[in-house]
């Protein structure tokens, strides 16, 4: 209904203009209606202003500026319902080490209610897992999946070195 | 509810059967080198959340996700996937309340025959949905979100992003 | 003309055949006229099998796979002819160590002839630099570049933690 | 011809001139975290070099690449680019022979003028396409890669790859 929505709505936005400055070391960012006054069937937009920037049109906004907005959404939807999991494969490829810093931070908190499930390359991100799956290919064309202690995990990355290398 | 277990046979690159346990509290990491499947993990659990559309599991149709067999391996004739969730304050809809262990299970067979299972019974996709409704789960939810597509939230349309409130509202 | 397309096509194709199984560690791929008869107007199709894969639609690669698919492709054009220069943007996002190595291994070779450019965050790859950029906004919203050591490279890339980190 | 240095001003995130010399052989490396500029450096290129699409350079408009201003600077009112290349055997067309380095530079003001130059003297969009022409620069050109858009090789359709193979015939 209308008055769902609008109070769904407000509330997420609560948490993300609370959430992006965290994620970028200040500056803003909102939620906006396309068309207030049509609650039933009105587009939602995003107002982001990083630190220092002034506001522009987000397909300017960088890579990792863009992951890190995502994000900040996301989790703030999250922090208002959270779902029971949460999956995300190579969200982190993006980031430098600063914001892989902060997404694993938040990453954390946010287990306190949905369990997280998370594909990834980097080994940084790797550190903040309570459990670690690997799949692999010994036979190649067949997967298979191993559950690896977590200083095994770092050997399974580097697989043996396959001619041609 | 909670994410017990997938467990996946003949669905992509996964001939045998293969089961993961999830760790009921905290991050679980999935590793492996370019190729080997982690990606496919996330399309197998797509799809038995009730994924209609074969090109958003990066195939031309949907018998792509049954595997097609290897140098070493022939095709198979079915794929099946089954992810299980513990129901501890049995607080899904009435109908499952009663157990404490709730399951849905997909299946494809490769003459295009399909059905959907909840705890190895036979349902319908509605029946999985309806399950699923208000978790964030399945459909537009925002608890998926696959590879490379992180920025899809910033630039998608307006309308696009308003489906993910829907979803939490 | 028709002729030169059908010569350069077929130079690129022994080249790219030979290329991707060194990407691969085996496997093969090869490229194919759409229309064999219409040289003018003909498409290219890319076919290509990892070691231990049945021969399938290309869209069921993974995120890796497509992009050492790509790259073995652009450096089979270079082998054939050399642009004086070679722009990469983050292309080594999507690898995984092994592939990471291949891909530098290569970058490397083809430096006798064309210059590199690559803007990256992977310290493996930041290793086959002969020289390094920093760009920073010491100045929030302005951007500025200096050159760096090596050894500075490191630390730039780890920008104080800003408060909200 | 050797890329020898890139000199931008004004340009996106840029505003003060910044000027960057290529190590002649090799690789060079840029880095530097999320949003300092690095793919503006890489528009910055492509857009002296011809580039057409204030799309393809992720703006709306093509005002856009003019630095906009920050919370402590205002707005500037040109954009400039000069890409310089060594010339080394002159091997560039007839035109250009007697020149050891050759340079091009594209403005735009706010106003709305835009300007292409060869070595400070005005000169047409088609004059620099010619002058890159058969190298693999520029256009449709194979070697500038985008961010995110590695894999667009494998993705594109048949005609798009066509041209690619085209800019080396
Ligand atoms: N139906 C199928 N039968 C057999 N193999 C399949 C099938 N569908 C996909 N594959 C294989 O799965 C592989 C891709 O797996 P996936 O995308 O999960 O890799 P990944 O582990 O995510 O890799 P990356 O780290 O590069 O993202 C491809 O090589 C493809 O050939
Ligand atoms: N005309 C302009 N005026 C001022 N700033 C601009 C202008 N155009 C783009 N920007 C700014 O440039 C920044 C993006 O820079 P860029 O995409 O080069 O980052 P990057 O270094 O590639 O980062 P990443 O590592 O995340 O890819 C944005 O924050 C944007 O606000
Ligand atoms: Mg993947
Ligand atoms: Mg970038």
């Amino acid at each position: 209904s209308k008055k769902r929505f609008n109070e769904v709505y407000k509330r997420i936005n609560v948490e993300f203009r609370a959430l992006f400055p965290k994620f970028f070391g200040g500056g803003e960012a909102f939620l906006k209606l396309s068309d207030p006054e049509d609650l039933l069937d009105s587009g939602v937009e995003i107002i982001a202003q990083p630190p220092g920037k002034t506001m522009q049109n987000l397909t300017l906004l960088s890579g990792g500026e863009k992951a890190m907005t995502a994000l900040a959404l996301i989790f703030a939807i999250f922090q208002f319902k959270p779902s029971p999991f949460c999956l995300l494969d190579e969200v982190d490829a993006p980031l430098d080490d600063a914001n892989n810093h902060r997404f694993n931070a938040h990453v954390r908190l946010l287990t306190e209610n949905s369990q997280f499930i998370i594909i990834t390359h980097n080994k940084k991100t790797m550190e903040i897992g309570d459990a670690m799956f690997g799949v692999t290919m010994e036979e190649p064309g067949s997967s298979k999946v191993v559950s690896v202690d977590f200083e095994r995990g770092q050997k399974l990355i580097e697989p043996p070195r396959r001619k041609g290398a | 509810m909670r994410l017990l277990r997938l467990e996946l046979a003949g669905f992509k690159s996964f001939p045998d059967k293969v089961s993961i346990d999830f760790i009921q509290d905290g991050v679980s990491i999935v590793v492996g080198p370019n190729g080997c499947g982690k990606s496919n993990i996330v399309d197998a659990i797509r799809w038995v959340l009730g994924e209609q559309s074969a090109k958003h599991l990066r195939g031309a149709q949907m018998e792509d996700v049954i595997f097609g067999g290897s140098t070493s391996r022939p095709a198979a004739g079915l794929a099946q996937v089954t992810l299980s969730f513990a129901n501890p304050e049995h607080d899904s809809i009435n109908k499952y309340s009663e157990f404490s262990e709730i399951s849905v299970t997909r299946k494809l067979f490769r003459t295009g025959e399909s059905l959907y299972q909840i705890n190895k019974t036979n349902c319908r996709l509605s029946d999985i949905r309806e399950l699923f409704m208000d978790t964030g789960i399945g459909g537009k939810g925002y608890s998926i979100i696959e590879q490379g597509k992180i920025d899809r939230i910033v630039t998608s349309s307006a309308l696009e992003r308003r489906a993910l409130i829907d979803e939490a509202a």
